[in-house]
């Protein structure tokens, strides 16, 4: 554990808070895409079986259990409890044009032709473009809520950190996961626009608007 | 080994 993985995971977890008490505050899920939740619960099934097969640290196991819960809490929050204010004309966005491609990709290129070692593969690369749903939907809509934007900076955040993280354990410990590092530099892309506009916008007390 | 996988992270 270093201070960039440990920032990484504060962001993760600051992210996934900050879509809790929007949601919860505000009895509403607009501008959320369940879709992109349902992809982020997805990733985290797939990835987090291991909590199955081997122990790393209380931490990790705690971390994992945290995760898989809140995402299916989210997911019920915006299809059942909060189901009247989910827009669904605006999350529109095809995952299957994710999933099938994805899917296709971690059977292709992994570093072991096992079971478990391309379900995690298949989580890595899903978990790069499962934001896209909800980027699609802001695009659609033109606007993001302020609170909706500080759960993208910090979830986009989080990766970048990792990306440090990575650099820093290449040095320190000869540590070097391709996979993981190529998903985790197009993920990061994945949100230079919207780091962009927060950074102009948010940061400066603006919402996000679009022009149409 | 070079590579080395990320398993004991999140």
């Amino acid at each position: 554990m270093n201070i960039f993985r440990l920032c990484g995971d504060m962001s993760h977890l600051a992210a996934i808070i900050i879509l809790l008490l929007k949601m919860w505050k505000t009895r509403s899920v607009a501008g959320i895409s369940g879709k992109s939740q349902i992809l982020f619960a997805t990733v985290f099934t797939a990835r987090y079986l291991d909590l199955f097969t081997s122990f790393i640290s209380i931490y990790n196991t705690c971390m994992k259990v945290f995760f898989i819960g809140t995402v299916y809490f989210t997911i019920y929050l915006i299809y059942m409890k909060f189901k009247a204010t989910y827009d669904s004309n605006h999350d529109s966005f095809r995952v299957e044009f994710l999933i099938v491609p994805v899917g296709g990709l971690a059977f292709l290129v992994n570093h072991e032709f096992a079971p478990l070692e391309i379900i995690w593969t298949f989580s890595i690369y899903l978990e790069s473009v499962a934001i896209l749903p909800q980027l699609f939907m802001i695009s659609k809509t033109g606007e993001a809520e302020t609170i909706t934007s500080h759960y993208l900076f910090a979830l986009g955040s989080y990766r970048a950190l990792y990306l440090c993280n990575w650099i820093y354990r290449y040095y320190a410990e000869g540590f070097f996961d391709l996979i993981a590092v190529v998903a985790g530099v197009v993920q990061t892309i994945l949100y230079c626009d919207f780091f962009y506009l927060y950074i102009t916008k948010v940061m400066k007390g603006k919402k996000i608007s679009l022009p149409a | 080994k070079k590579a080395k996988k990320g398993k004991d992270e999140l």
